[in-house]
């Protein structure tokens, strides 16, 4: 564990921790794309199918325990919770999770490094993750004001990713043959989808004016 | 390993 892999992860978990924060303590999912998280309770199902075959550390399990019980629990929130429901722009979060997971699941079945179930599952989490915050992007691109929280989140989120690629060029030249291009290239498609926000971003925070992306 | 995958990441 190296400290990019270490401070990606916690800025993954914080960026979790702030959307369950604020959708529990305002009781408000708004500017939240109910599809991305759908999407991310998808990814984390069929990525951490490992729990069950596979040991690797108690910090590893701790984790995808957290991520998989945090991204449900935003879910249903979202769809159960009867005030938090509410605030939902369902008219607003229109994209289709057929037009992500479709392709994605087509990929993982013809790019894998083994045809196993787990193996084809997991390749499929990874580029379904590369892909699963266009719903969010699309969505904040809609809403005229964003939040800061939702702001917050989804820039710690891009943040995660881009530690991630530290890491792996640490890794890379600390650890002989680690390397994985299938998890790189998914890796970089996701880090690039948030260039634009970051931009924006850094914009909104140079000259402290609230965060709105152009139409 | 070469061939194995970044299982033991999240």
């Amino acid at each position: 564990m190296n400290i990019f892999r270490l401070a990606g992860d916690m800025t993954h978990l914080v960026s979790v921790l702030v959307l369950l924060l604020k959708i529990h303590t305002i009781k408000s999912c708004a500017g939240i794309s109910l599809k991305t998280q759908e999407l991310y309770a998808l990814v984390f199902t069929t990525r951490y199918l490992d729990l069950f075959t596979d040991y690797i550390s108690l910090y590893n399990t701790v984790m995808k325990l957290i991520f998989l019980g945090s991204s449900f629990s935003i879910v249903w929130y979202i769809r159960r919770h009867k005030i938090v429901r509410r605030s939902y722009d369902k008219d607003q979060d229109t994209f289709r999770h057929y037009f992500i997971v479709l392709p994605c699941l087509v990929l993982a079945l013809l790019i894998h490094h083994k045809f196993t179930f787990k193996e084809v599952m997991w390749t499929f989490s990874l580029y379904l993750e590369a892909v699963a915050i266009l719903p969010q992007l699309v969505l904040l691109q809609r809403t005229r004001n964003i939040d800061n929280l939702t702001g917050q989140y989804v820039f710690l989120l891009g943040a995660y990713r881009a530690l991630y690629i530290l890491n792996w060029i640490y890794r890379h030249y600390t650890e002989p043959h680690y390397v994985h291009w299938i998890t790189w290239i998914a890796g970089i498609v996701q880090t690039l989808l948030y260039a634009d926000f970051f931009y924006y971003y850094f914009q909104s925070w140079k000259n402290n004016v609230k965060l709105q992306l152009p139409a | 390993n070469l061939e194995q995958p970044m299982h033991d990441e999240l």
